[in-house]
């Protein structure tokens, strides 16, 4: 009996270290665990222990599952995040996949800062045959928003997706001018669907979950759009932010091409997290 | 913060006159999850530990500070010499012009930071040629040569006609870099992912033609667990002579640097503080050890 105690502990410490290999964090880690310990019998063995992990993983990661912007405009995306995080090509991958699903889609380059942030949205819209709108160099984000917003309803588009500048969430000048964008589109276009998806890097560790926090609390989040899963990092911090902020992933990103996008699956998530 | 908690530690420890196994146990997990919160790679976490074990149960014990102060200062100095202890200045060709080339993962930074590098070296008498051999990202080359061209530096444009026989074009761009009498020629590359073998092997043929005197990997600040395998297949792979970080000016504890620097054994030189020229400073160690500790 003692052996199997001992042999139990063990497996457990296991799991919490594929946990935090995995970028869970300390914290949500051991919160899980202490979940499993209680729910699972103990005398379960290593197969069933980590299955019963799995199943948490992706019970916390299915909450809100049902809800996806599916296009049905008219709905504006708001592309949110950090810098370098792939904010501007996974823009272009939505606006490829809601074109080939047959809607009217538009994008909005609203990034005046960074150089050549627009240049690099016009190209991708020329590739995919989607208007962009640009604005001036330097001028304000909310401006091409607003321009953006009127061509949008003018054309009755179903889906206009923006393009923000990266920002690090602790400059607060930076979120407020987010925060502000925001309001443009909810004024110009009360009657639209609004989604705020943050495009948060797979590779990122434990700040993802202070990103996520003052995100939410600017431009307010309906969700995540999760990049660079084809490389190795298994973007685990994403299970923290989902118990703490309650937010689903939507999408996530598998390279650098218009086609590589997948809808979440919490499972298929789950068991890479742990391979 | 980990000195709170080892503060705290102390009054358990209260009356104990020297470090033991005992007492060191419960030190060292307490700095395991310090630095697990500090995004420290897990296994880098453990071969650390061991060092500190080592250092806290040996000699150096026997002084005035108390056994959770001592070990704090051990933990301290450990990190900041092991961030630290292989610092150079960024290294030059005694036969110019030399070429510092920046690789790394997809957004890391690495062509804000060319431009960043090419006003740091010309404060220093230098000066930088700017190319960027980045042909795939859209719009990558306006990227760099809109950097260049407002802080009034040469930009060469690299096209995918010239690319198409690349040994010459690598050629003919180090022989107009000497013509003209630049040095450095900072070179920026893709971004790409370490798994990706096709275009680690570009690199690398790529890296063999220009003989760079530094190849700098530019890595992201807040990057997690997954910071030693990137850093190490770069460096298996490509070779690699310093490292970059950027986006400190972000509130990630920066467990990466350590990482990084464990793994590949090479020194960070520069960090990136913000999105512009001038954000860009020469890295301290003990700044980033105290950084990491929270
Ligand atoms: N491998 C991989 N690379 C990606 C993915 N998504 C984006 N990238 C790459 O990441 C880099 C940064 O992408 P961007 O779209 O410019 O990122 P961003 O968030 O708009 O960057 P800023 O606007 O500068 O903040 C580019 O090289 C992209 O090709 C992904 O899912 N997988
Ligand atoms: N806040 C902050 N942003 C930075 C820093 N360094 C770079 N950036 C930003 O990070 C984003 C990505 O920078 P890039 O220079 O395009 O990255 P990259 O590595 O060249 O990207 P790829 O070529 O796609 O791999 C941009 O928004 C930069 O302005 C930094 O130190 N701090
Ligand atoms: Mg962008
Ligand atoms: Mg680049």
């Amino acid at each position: 009996l003692f052996q199997s105690g001992k042999r139990r502990e063990e497996i457990l410490d296991g799991l919490e270290e594929a946990l935090i290999l995995a970028d869970v964090g300390v914290a949500a880690s051991g919160r899980v665990l202490e979940a499993l310990r209680t729910k699972t019998r103990k005398d379960a063995g290593e197969a069933d222990l980590e299955r019963a992990l799995k199943d948490e993983l992706a019970a916390m990661l299915s909450r809100r599952a049902d809800g996806r912007p599916d296009g049905s405009g008219p709905t504006v995306i708001l592309m949110v995040g950090v810098n370098g995080g792939g904010k501007t090509t996974s823009a272009a991958k939505l606006a490829a996949r809601f074109k080939r699903d047959g809607k009217r889609v538009m994008l909005a380059a609203a990034d005046t800062f960074r150089a050549a942030a627009q240049e690099q949205l016009a190209l991708w819209g020329k590739k995919l045959g989607v208007p962009v709108v640009k604005g001036s160099y330097g001028a304000d984000p909310a401006a091409v928003v607003f321009d953006a917003i009127q061509s949008f309803k003018a054309q009755q588009g179903d889906v206009l997706v923006v393009d923000t500048a990266g920002r690090i969430h602790t400059n607060t000048n930076l979120m407020n001018e987010l925060e502000k964008v925001k309001r443009i589109v909810v004024r110009e276009h009360p009657g639209a669907r609004l989604e705020s998806l943050l495009v948060l890097d797979a590779t990122i560790g434990q700040n993802a979950i202070p990103q996520a926090r003052e995100f939410l609390k600017f431009s307010g989040l309906t969700g995540i759009f999760l990049t660079k899963v084809d490389g190795t990092a298994k973007g685990g911090a994403v299970v923290a932010i989902a118990e703490e902020l309650d937010l689903p992933i939507r999408f996530i990103g598998v390279g650098e091409g218009e086609d590589d996008l997948f809808e979440f699956s919490p499972r298929e998530f789950v068991e890479a997290l742990l391979s | 913060q980990l000195s709170e908690r080892l503060e705290r530690m102390m009054k358990f420890l209260r009356g104990e006159v020297k470090v033991t196994d005992k007492n060191m146990a419960e030190a060292l997990k307490m700095m395991r999850l310090a630095f697990l919160e500090a995004d420290v790679n897990y296994k880098v976490v453990r071969d650390f530990e061991a060092r500190i074990k080592e250092k806290a149960l040996g000699e150096e014990v026997l002084r005035s500070l108390s056994p959770a102060q001592q070990v704090i200062k051990i933990v301290r100095d450990e990190l900041a010499g092991i961030l630290g202890g292989q610092q150079k200045p960024l290294l030059f060709s005694s036969r110019p012009p030399s070429v510092i080339m920046l690789v790394g993962l997809q957004g890391s930074g690495k062509t804000t930071t060319c431009g960043k590098l090419a006003r740091w070296v010309a404060g220093i008498g230098k000066s930088p040629l700017l190319v960027s051999f980045d042909l795939k990202r859209p719009a990558a080359q306006e990227q760099l040569k809109t950097i260049a061209t407002s802080l009034g530096f040469p930009f060469y444009e690299m096209t995918s006609a010239r690319m198409a026989s690349p040994k010459e074009a690598l050629k003919e761009l180090l022989v107009h870099t000497a013509n003209r009498g630049f040095d450095p020629l900072i070179v920026d590359t893709a971004g790409r992912l370490h798994v990706d073998d096709e275009l680690m092997e570009e690199l690398r043929l790529v890296r063999a033609i220009l003989d760079p005197t530094e190849v700098v990997y530019v890595g992201d600040a807040m990057t997690g667990q997954d910071a030693v395998r990137s850093a190490q297949a770069f460096e298996e792979k490509i070779g690699l002579t310093s490292v970059i970080l950027t986006k400190l000016d972000g509130d990630a504890r920066g467990g990466a640097a350590l990482s990084i620097v464990a793994v590949t054994g090479r020194p960070i030189k520069f960090i990136g503080v913000g999105e512009k020229p001038d954000k860009f400073e020469v890295f301290h160690p003990e700044r980033m050890a105290s950084r990491i500790l929270g």
